[in-house]
């Protein structure tokens, strides 16, 4: 996984 | 997307336009914690700030700008237009008891420690625990309207319907994210005390209240 995560749910 | 995850955010939509269109029509906002409002709308701030940094889709960005457009709204409602009809003598749960742990626990417990990714890990943990506030008032003034116990239902029913979407999405895309699994397991079990009350009660037509 990305260091900088991307959260994509609400 | 599943459909736990799109059922669950339009249950959370259905929730917050619930109460802002019970607000607006009854003219009050009696019955409701303002302090709970104010923690959501923190929520939504301090997660939704990757609106400035990343695009993840059409639909991501409209339901977050919704969500805080309508907190807001909400806490303006409450606070400002009927301001009158806020029971600020029975919203007496002490907020500080929640918000400086859940900062605590941000900073200490985080996937990355950087000032956005802090500030989601604050969003999460805020929003297991931001009805508290509301529950208390109920549990205070022993009684709640039942629009006011749909709005609850709403919002309880979103976050189980996203435990089932994490159980997806670990059995579909191996995805998992320990801190929203936690976060949601403990908001999920704060209402279930208030689902059992709400089958057994409002959904046979009584009135909400609870015994002395």
């Amino acid at each position: 996984q990305d260091l900088e995560e991307q959260h994509d749910e609400l | 997307m599943n459909i736990f995850r799109l059922t669950g955010d339009l249950s959370h939509l259905a929730a917050i336009i619930i109460l802002l269109l019970k607000i607006w029509k009854s003219r009050s906002c009696a019955g409701i914690s303002g302090k709970s409002q104010i923690l959501f709308a923190i929520v939504f701030t301090a997660r939704y700030l990757d609106l400035l940094t990343s695009f993840i889709s059409v639909y991501n960005t409209s339901m977050k700008v919704i969500y805080i457009g309508c907190a807001y709204a909400t806490v303006y409602l409450i606070y400002a237009k009927f301001r009158a009809t806020y029971d600020g003598n029975h919203d007496s749960f002490r907020v500080e008891f929640l918000v400086v742990p859940v900062g605590g626990l941000a900073v200490l417990i985080n996937h990355t420690f950087s000032p956005l990714e802090i500030l989601w890990t604050f969003s999460i943990y805020l929003e297991s625990v931001a009805i508290l506030p509301q529950l208390f008032m109920i549990s205070k003034t022993g009684e709640a309207e039942t629009i006011t116990t749909h709005y609850l239902f709403c919002l309880g029913m979103y976050r189980t319907l996203y435990l089932f979407n994490w159980v997806w999405r670990f059995y579909f895309e191996g995805f998992f994210d320990m801190i929203a699994i936690v976060a949601g397991l403990v908001q999920t079990v704060l209402y279930c005390d208030f689902f059992y009350l709400y089958v057994t009660k409002v959904l046979k037509g009584k009135k909400l209240s609870l015994p002395a």
